[in-house]
């Protein structure tokens, strides 16, 4: 049996928002630890990596192990139907086919729920290896979308330069340049509106604008987004999930061959 | 603008 009650179900629409652009359909592993999401969009050049704590839940059982595939469009509906305050409860039973979500009123005045079928998915798992980052940028999750949208006008992609000055994104296309640095700020007991760069090696990769602003769908999960770069590495970037967890994307750089 | 890698070129599948 599978039982989880998450105090806010306009939480899980916010990261289901965050995933779908993405992926169209993706495996939840459910385990005592809590729930998990690992998958690639159809090109292999993203992944989204989802955890969310049991600890994070109202409530949380989960007497075995359990992978439940489900279609994400269909998973919207689902979370459409919720109200912003409701609670949510997913239930499933034991190799069961379908999952059923409750949405709960805050003083119960309207109980609705909603089953779902199952999908079986055979889904690849990539092995990430720990990686010593040349550079780590923590910035307001709102400054990032709003540089990765306006540098998105001009090209199609966007190089992330890091030294200890600052960050630097740049752009060009057929109308001309963008670029935009930001320097680090001494903001240091408003975290959440700082610019805090780690640099151990100054660094310089391309990025997809695309991808880019796919991943910005997680701002509102969000206040601060932390992105990790190293030379012929994968980008990070990830948005804590206050209290819950953590949403992360790996993004494959543009290189010269 | 240089090509698009992908994460298969850095992790491996398990």
């Amino acid at each position: 049996m599978f039982e989880a009650r998450l105090a806010s179900s306009a939480t899980f629409k916010k990261v289901l928002d965050a995933i779908k652009d993405l992926l169209n359909e993706a495996s939840f592993d459910c385990s005592d630890a809590g729930i998990q999401l690992q998958a690639m969009d159809n090109s292999h050049v993203s992944l989204v990596s989802l955890n969310l704590k049991s600890d994070g839940f109202e409530k949380y059982r989960c007497d075995r192990n359990l992978t439940m595939g489900m279609n994400l469009a269909s998973l919207s509906k689902v979370f459409r139907c919720s109200g912003s305050d409701d609670t949510v409860t997913i239930k499933a039973q034991d190799d069961a086919d379908t999952v059923t979500f409750m949405f709960e009123a805050k003083k119960q005045e309207k109980i609705s729920d909603y089953e779902m079928k199952l999908m079986n998915l055979d889904q690849e798992h990539l092995g990430i290896p720990e990686t010593e980052f040349s550079c780590i940028i923590k910035l307001p999750s709102g400054e990032f979308a709003r540089i990765v949208r306006d540098l998105s006008q001009f090209g199609e992609s966007i190089v992330i330069s890091c030294t200890k000055e600052g960050v630097k994104f740049s752009t060009q296309g057929d109308i001309g340049t963008g670029n935009v640095k930001l320097a680090q700020t001494n903001n240091f007991d408003k975290e959440d509106q700082s610019v805090i760069i780690d640099m151990q090696e100054p660094v310089s990769l391309t990025f997809s604008c695309e991808y880019l602003n796919s991943f910005t769908k997680a701002t509102p999960l969000s206040n601060q987004v932390t992105l990790s770069l190293c030379d012929n590495v994968p980008l990070v970037v990830e948005y804590q999930i206050p209290d819950l967890g953590h949403l992360k994307y790996y993004l494959a750089p543009k290189i010269e061959e | 603008t240089p090509p698009q890698t992908t994460l298969l070129a850095f992790f491996e599948i398990c």
